[in-house]
């Protein structure tokens, strides 16, 4: 295990031990494997650092390593856990283990609330609502008219914002998600509870068997 | 159409980009 690890993290820095990364997530250390054969593939899209950019972010949730998305760059943003403008694993088996199905509600909506709150001020502010609505109409090629999207925003900080301060602050946010629980389907990946069987290669890369026994 | 009595982040969380689900399609 000691020549396959420092192998391993001489190619991938930051690389942590699938049994460390297990112990603080909903991964068991198989599924840390299985993460591990995913995050090779996507490291290795544009650039074979070990590391995942951008632009191979884009490209693995887009198939287009051109294409900019406000949404898909703030989870880049969240996943960035040490804002060196990439992913290394452990920061990908972190952030991946908040959309694991077993992982809490509150993680969830903790994650959601910090992902909405784009300027990172502590608040869900309108104007951040207001460009996001925009991005996704773009994204989506629909068009509303200024005061349809006017009344969506209405309607949304009526609902949410409990003091009209304007802005969505943590326990408004969750005292709306309460309400809204369909808002945090985005929050869980079904995938992540049979990542073995998804990626099963691997199983021929595995150490779990030298740890277990 | 999209109605105004429509969720704000309803709407957005119908994002391709915040879909994460699409990483693990090969």
């Amino acid at each position: 295990m000691g020549r396959f690890q420092s192998k391993v993290t001489r190619q991938y820095p930051g690389h942590e031990v699938p049994i460390v990364l297990s112990s603080e997530t909903a991964f068991s250390v198989g599924e840390v494997e299985a993460l591990f054969e995913l995050f090779k593939s996507i490291s290795g899209s544009v650039i074979d650092d070990g590391l995942i950019n951008k632009e191979e972010f884009q490209l693995a949730l887009f198939k287009n390593r051109k294409k900019e998305n406000i949404f898909a760059n703030r989870i880049f943003d969240l996943f960035d856990a040490k804002k060196k403008g990439v992913i290394d694993f452990g920061d990908f088996v972190r952030a991946l283990n908040v959309f694991h199905p077993n992982v809490s509600q509150e993680d969830k909506i903790d994650f959601a609330f910090r992902l909405y709150d784009m300027d990172g001020t502590g608040f869900i502010e309108r104007n951040e609502v207001k460009q996001m609505l925009i991005a996704l109409l773009c994204e989506s090629e629909m068009k509303l008219a200024d005061e349809t999207i006017e009344a969506i925003l209405d309607k949304t900080f009526l609902d949410a914002d409990m003091n009209q301060d304007g802005k969505i602050d943590i326990s408004e946010w969750k005292n709306f998600v309460s309400r809204n629980p369909s808002l945090l389907k985005i929050m869980t990946l079904p995938y992540l509870r049979d990542i073995t069987t998804t990626f099963p290669s691997f199983i021929f890369h595995s150490e779990v068997d030298e740890i277990a026994t | 159409s999209v109605p105004a009595t429509m969720n704000a982040f309803e709407l957005i969380s119908t994002s391709q980009g915040l879909n994460l689900g699409s990483l693990f399609e090969k």
